[in-house]
């Protein structure tokens, strides 16, 4: 996202141009923000770089270029990066670091001081690797500059391999006037979109200076896809497989719903819960198993087994999610051990389909305050009652969750978490969630490639594939001679067995990288730098503390080699010396399941001057 | 399509061609003990001449396996696969296998699918692709059986009635009405017919330009050679 603008002084420092140029190839996206202020007044002023980015995405560079000189940001290791920036730190200067901000971006802000009729270049580069959701991968750019840029334009530069199925292009600032401004060009594997508005089109009315872009500019796309092994990228020795196969019959679900009705759910947070399980409920398919557990300081069964999803049956459960009411405390631990009792209930009994998926969506507001209440005891006695056989999703509704506890209990227990942010659309999020794994498609995939000539790879077994999702694995070529590459993937269906094979030779994808001119030539080597530092910070939070430290090891040396800002480094921005107390937001990048603390805004100073020739230190940091 | 029936011993061939209108579906195998079906729809040029004759291909194969509730339907685009009311769609640029309980198909990207019921029981349908641009042919698709014995007595078809023996002699060998080509009596099924010596292509092993393999061709449609006339096998539906 993007939000670059002076706070102040808005006709004397000006932004002249301002570009996201975001290049995307095979999914991974390199996004590079520019932008150009000059300072017009016969002072020196404070310019401030203010963007948003995905949370998903890793700085990968920043850069000033003032009066000539250029300041890169470097990536170090974050206690060093800590110990360098102490004595800054003890100022209380704090400009440049990160923050989140909403439910999906953070922001990335830093200021600088500029003197009279100079001029700044700020840019920052961040890359990303698009997640497909329900069918679809989306980008977006937050644009909210404060004034009118003289050059305004976002580019973006799409090339898919696989053939671009559709691509569709919004941003919620778009008039009927600003629309025909957006370009977009689609041809078979690449596509082209353009925004470039004058300054009379930003206008937010005639002959206003203020301007009218503020809002998410968002890209949707699909590529082509069928029932096959899916695209394989190979490019400097590195290999990206994208497997996510359509045209498959679904398979049957066994979902117990484990819902809190504890008193802190009482009002707005049950009405949308119910209001999300009738939805959820007219969605069930009629070979889908469910069941219900609701809890407070204790639990109720809404059946004493799994039942099938006949319409008869779901009137009822209509009937049943209409009388939850809330009220009591939150133990979570005894209805999630019954949860897995009746799933084991209905596998031993044959009550489900051999063939089938299972899984445990647990819905709750607040911490366990009832019943067994140590979360670390909870977790291994989830563990234990699970006992790898079924899925454990952990919705955290609101902001009084502990959210690393249902983090980690879900990650053992193949799951996810997911916070569902108290907001009008909670309903709507829950939903979202629900139909991500609303229909399974197969079970047991493992992708295995060419024996002993591959290294490196990231995460290749998944115990389920999803409709409208997508796998990523990647890995590096060993066997500098391998003449053909191989990648097998074995799964489970609803009714068989299936295997595919994706083979292409080595000089063949040679010719392909040519032909195609990469957008960047070392993407698949990036990309799979950027997986396996997520994969890796993903698995520290579910393994004891040796293997912690091994994991954390390594996640930590990528991201130092490959430049990436991370939970476990820091980017420390050298620029020059500034007064010290500048008008900033002190920021930092919170964890996802820490409680949003409100940002502390100090007043700026009339002024500010360069101090010549003396440089101190700001950093990026992202924990 | 020209059909090709190998005859044992000595290691000879029978061939007949079946011209029918695009669109036309011939059964090919029907065994009623086991529930299995093969039906083929037929696809033209993309283009005829006046008053040329229609070369017709098979465009379209359906597959029943009623005992377990299986259907295929095999074009050239893509292959489908029916269990119960789930439906299943390979298409031919994978490379794959799907594996029932007794039960398997294999995919060879853009050349063959693998259809195999036990260990008695095989055929591959092939995928002849032709340049896309091509100003009259299509994509066409062929079907060999390469092991048929878990059939019972009882099957029928085009192919079908061939799984089980049947005998035929060959005799009176001489020069015939096509120059460089000889004719020849065949009795059988209780028919006298006169067949002509000459090749047909079995592309299994080349799929470009295939195997040229003799065979005693039977004149009109197969008639005599195979049980009825060939119109007895045009059926409404492809499943």
């Amino acid at each position: 996202s993007v939000d670059g603008h002076p706070t102040k002084q808005v006709k004397e420092l000006e932004i002249y141009s301002f570009k996201v140029d975001c290049k995307i190839t095979s999914r991974f996206a390199r996004n590079v923000v520019t932008s150009r202020v000059v300072n017009r007044a016969n002072e020196s002023k404070e310019a401030l770089f203010d963007v948003q980015l995905p949370k998903t995405a890793f700085i990968a560079n920043f850069s000033m270029i003032i009066d000539g000189v250029v300041y890169v940001g470097v990536v170090k290791e974050k206690e060093v990066a800590k110990q360098q920036y102490q004595q800054a730190v003890a100022r209380g200067q704090t400009a440049g670091l990160v923050k989140v901000t909403g439910r999906k971006m953070e922001k990335f802000k830093v200021s600088v001081n500029i003197a009279a009729a100079k001029k700044v270049t700020f840019e920052l580069v961040y890359e990303e690797l698009l997640k497909r959701k329900l069918g679809k991968y989306e980008m977006v750019i937050r644009v909210k500059p404060e004034q009118l840029v003289q050059h305004f334009q976002i580019d973006v530069h799409l090339f898919e391999p696989q053939g671009i199925a559709f691509l569709d292009v919004n941003a919620t600032f778009l008039t009927n006037d600003l629309m025909p401004i957006v370009k977009k060009t689609l041809t078979g594997k690449k596509a082209h979109i353009s925004f470039t508005p004058t300054l009379d089109q930003q206008s937010a009315c005639t002959s206003c200076q203020n301007t009218g872009l503020d809002g998410d500019f968002i890209m949707t796309y699909d590529v082509d896809r069928d029932l096959s092994a899916g695209n394989i990228a190979i490019v400097n020795g590195y290999f990206v497989h994208h497997f996510g196969p359509a045209n498959l019959p679904r398979v049957p679900k066994n979902v117990v719903f484990v819902i809190d009705q504890s008193g802190s759910m009482m009002f707005t947070k049950m009405f949308q819960t119910k209001e999300a399980l009738h939805k959820i409920l007219d969605d069930l398919n009629t070979e889908d198993n469910f069941a219900f557990i609701s809890f407070s300081s204790s639990f109720r069964k809404w059946k004493n087994s799994l039942i099938r999803a006949t319409t008869a049956n779901v009137v009822e459960a209509h009937k049943y999610v209409s009388e939850l009411h809330a009220g009591g405390g939150t133990n979570i631990n005894d209805p999630l051990l019954e949860a897995a009792k009746l799933l084991d209930d209905a596998h031993n009994l044959g009550q489900v389909p051999e063939r089938s998926v299972s899984m445990i969506i647990l819905l709750t507001d607040g911490d366990p305050n009832s019943g067994e209440s140590n979360p670390t005891k909870i977790q291994s006695n989830v563990k234990y009652a699970i006992n790898n056989k079924y899925n454990l999703y952990c919705l955290g509704f609101g902001y009084d969750v502990k959210y690393s506890f249902l983090e980690k209990m879900s990650i053992e227990n193949s799951g996810i978490a997911r916070r569902i942010y108290e907001d009008s659309d909670a309903a709507l999020q829950l939903q979202g969630f629900y139909n991500e794994v609303a229909n399974p498609l197969l079970l047991n995939v493992e992708l295995q490639y060419s024996q002993n000539a591959v290294s490196d790879v990231t995460r290749s077994t998944f115990k389920q594939y999803y409709d409208g999702s997508e796998i990523v694995v990647a890995g590096r070529i060993a066997d500098n001679d391998l003449d053909m590459f191989v990648a097998d993937i074995r799964a489970q269906d609803a009714n068989s067995n299936i295997t595919m094979t994706y083979e292409v030779s080595m000089s063949e994808v040679d010719n392909i990288t040519q032909q195609q001119q990469y957008i960047f030539g070392d993407f698949t080597e990036r990309m799979w730098a950027y997986l396996t530092i997520q994969q890796l910070l993903q698995q520290r939070i579910s393994v004891g503390s040796e293997e912690k430290k091994l994991l954390t090891d390594r996640a930590r040396e990528l991201a130092l080699k490959y430049n990436f800002v991370t939970p476990l480094t820091s980017m420390i921005v050298t620029k020059p010396e500034e007064q010290m107390d500048q008008g900033e937001f002190l920021a930092e990048k919170p964890v996802e399941g820490d409680r949003p603390h409100q940002a502390q805004k100090y007043h700026s100073p009339s002024h500010s001057r360069i101090s010549a020739g003396s440089y101190h230190s700001t950093s990026v940091d992202s924990d | 399509p020209h059909f090709l029936i190998a005859m044992r011993p000595p290691n000879d061939a029978v061939c007949f061609n079946i011209d029918e209108k695009p669109g036309v579906i011939l059964n090919l195998v029907t065994d009623p003990v086991t529930g299995f079906v093969v039906n083929g729809e037929l696809i033209g040029d993309k283009k005829t001449e006046n008053n040329k004759k229609v070369n017709t291909y098979f465009g379209k194969f359906g597959l029943v396996y009623n005992k377990m509730e299986l259907r295929m339907e095999i074009t050239t685009q893509e292959i489908k696969l029916f269990h119960g009311a789930d439906i299943t769609r390979f298409p031919w640029s994978a490379t794959a296998t799907s594996t029932h309980a007794g039960f398997a198909i294999t995919i060879n990207k853009e050349r063959n699918l693998i259809v195999t019921m036990g260990v008695d029981v095989t055929f591959v349908i092939l995928l002849h692709r032709v340049w896309k641009n091509h100003p009259l042919h299509q994509d066409f698709l062929g079907f060999y059986t390469l092991d048929n014995h878990r059939f019972s007595s009882q099957t029928l078809g085009l192919l079908g009635q061939f799984y089980h023996p049947i005998d035929a002699e060959v005799f009176n060998i001489r020069p015939g009405f096509d120059q460089g080509k000889v004719d020849a009596t065949m009795f059988v099924k209780g028919h006298k017919l006169t067949v002509t010596r000459g090749n047909q292509k079995d592309y299994r092993l080349d799929p470009k330009h295939g195997t040229d393999v003799p065979c005693w061709f039977v004149h009109n449609s197969g008639k005599g050679f195979i049980d009825g006339n060939h119109t007895d096998y045009i059926v409404s539906t492809l499943f």
